[in-house]
């Protein structure tokens, strides 16, 4: 779940479009 | 007033932001969970934020110049302004009435979350004090601009790049201001100093996460 990431892990996810988690 | 090249870059940076908002099913959980016990309130809070910056992430792609920065630097700008941005989104939306819930519920949510109200009570000042300055959502939106691109972040190599980025919405800002607000020439220099208020809610934010955790 997203609340299990970090936000440099949401951060990064986010920067290359990927919002499966 | 704006040179042509302003007002394109403050149109450009406004189609981006009025695309700022947080998912419909986020906002839907707020309004439909009777419950109001502090796990759950604990797990909206933590989606909330991740949705903020996510949606951050995507109107900070946007933002001329960034693209072409080093990949490390954006993940340090984003990283050094997640909060900051945060918190200013939040008092637009709760000084502006963004939200088409009930901004009280969402009160009653943040204080009954766990969070001591030793963070909380400076939160909803500061709030207060954003409202005060009576922004339009140009200003938000640009304020929001200057405080992604702030060059001094930790980890930043290229600070340089940061500061050419910035610039050219610093000066946007100081012309909105005086445009908007005629009457009160200290606007800009204001909105600075918030910015300096915004700062110590970083500080806050981590010690009152550690705080969260520990409870």
């Amino acid at each position: 779940p997203a609340s299990n990431l970090g936000l440099e892990d949401i951060i990064r996810k986010a920067l290359m479009g990927n919002y499966d988690d | 007033e704006l040179t042509q090249e302003q007002k394109d870059r403050l149109q450009f940076v406004m189609d981006s932001y009025s695309k700022n908002r947080i998912p419909q099913d986020i906002a839907t959980k707020l309004v439909l969970q009777d419950e109001n016990n502090t796990d759950e309130n604990f797990v909206f809070l933590t989606d909330m934020a991740t949705s903020h910056v996510q949606v951050l992430v995507e109107f900070t792609k946007k933002l001329p110049g960034f693209q072409t920065l080093d990949h490390e630097d954006q993940i340090a700008l984003l990283k050094g302004s997640a909060v900051e941005a945060m918190f200013l989104r939040s008092a637009e939306l709760f000084n502006r009435k963004l939200l088409e819930w009930n901004t009280d519920l969402l009160e009653e949510r943040i204080r009954n979350s766990g969070i001591s109200n030793d963070y909380i009570n400076p939160m909803f000042n500061f709030y207060k004090s954003v409202g005060e300055l009576k922004m339009t959502k140009e200003e938000y939106a640009v304020l929001t601009a200057v405080v992604i691109l702030t060059p001094d972040r930790q980890y930043i190599k290229d600070k340089e790049s940061v500061e050419k980025l910035q610039e050219p919405f610093l000066d946007i800002l100081e012309k909105l201001c005086k445009i908007h607000h005629p009457k009160n020439p200290q606007q800009f220099a204001r909105l600075l100093g918030r910015l300096t208020e915004l700062r110590t809610f970083s500080h806050h934010h981590t010690e009152m996460l550690l705080s969260w955790r520990v409870n």
